[in-house]
């Protein structure tokens, strides 16, 4: 099964 | 005072119909550089960034640094009012309520001034390292366009395949599948701008819903070529240069198989 990840999980928050 | 004149104010109309439809209210950040803005859909799945140099402006001055918070689709009604080859200037004070945007016919017979209201727009800010991407593929943006948007009629998902070759473009979906690729032009082919170019250090595939590269393709008026930068595991970058001026940037996090 496929999964949309999200941002965060890729970037940190600024 | 902000002051940011362009003679070319189409630009803008068409920056802000590439936005829109993603992101509904963002912080647009101005400074003696220029216009700057981040900002991530409701999902937080894309993130839309937004770079235009001061040098890209006919006139440009911004005595403080200022965040216009601005309602997107609230400030393409106001675009919708001028003509395309208007001339666009945008004002503020240095601590703005409303941002004012002026729009001179070319032959300055028409002039007309609006005032859009600011907001107040928490935004969450992400850090994203300036990274080396492991593939970069510079393509013309309407082949991109066709490809996302024959794409998605089969499908939800895309499988990105970067070789050395060419990049393949995958969907499947209850009808069945399909494959679009595009190979590398070879150096005597025609126009630097219908060319595809690959960058390549290692073959990256990666999966990515076809429904947010729809919503990147808006950006396709805004030039003939668009960049994609991808690395193993993390969110693709389509990239929209914009002549001149800056650019538009798109980042999507990957589909993952769990």
């Amino acid at each position: 099964v496929m999964t949309q990840s999200k941002l965060s999980a890729f970037f940190r928050s600024s | 005072m902000f002051e940011a004149r362009l003679t070319e104010g189409s630009l803008l109309k068409k920056i802000i119909e590439a936005i829109k439809d993603l992101v509904q209210e963002a912080n647009v950040d101005c400074s003696e550089e220029g216009l700057t803005m981040q900002a991530m859909d409701a999902s937080h799945v894309s993130l839309c960034s937004l770079n235009m140099r001061h040098g890209g402006f006919d006139h440009y001055r911004c005595d403080r640094s200022i965040s216009l918070g601005l309602n997107l689709a609230n400030l393409g009604k106001i675009l919708k009012c001028a003509g395309n080859d208007d001339v666009v200037t945008l004002k503020a004070e240095d601590e703005p309520d409303t941002l004012t945007l002026m729009f001179e016919s070319p032959n300055q017979e028409r002039i007309s001034d609006f005032e859009l209201k600011l907001m107040d727009i928490e935004t969450e800010h992400l850090g994203i390292p300036n990274e080396e991407y492991k593939c970069t593929i510079s393509m013309p943006s309407g082949e991109f366009q066709r490809i996302v948007r024959d794409l998605a009629v089969i499908g939800e998902t895309c499988i990105i395949t970067c070789t050395k070759e060419g990049v393949k473009f995958s969907v499947s979906g209850d009808l069945g599948n399909g494959n679009v690729t595009v190979r590398q032009s070879s150096a005597a082919d025609g126009d630097e701008k219908d060319q595809v170019k690959i960058q390549m250090e290692e073959p990256v595939t990666l999966n990515f819903a076809l429904r947010y590269l729809g919503f990147f393709t808006k950006a396709t008026p805004l030039g003939s070529t668009v960049k994609l930068h991808m690395s193993p595991d993390v969110p693709i970058v389509v990239e929209y240069p914009i002549d001149g001026i800056g650019s538009i940037s798109y980042f999507l996090a990957p589909k993952i198989d769990e």
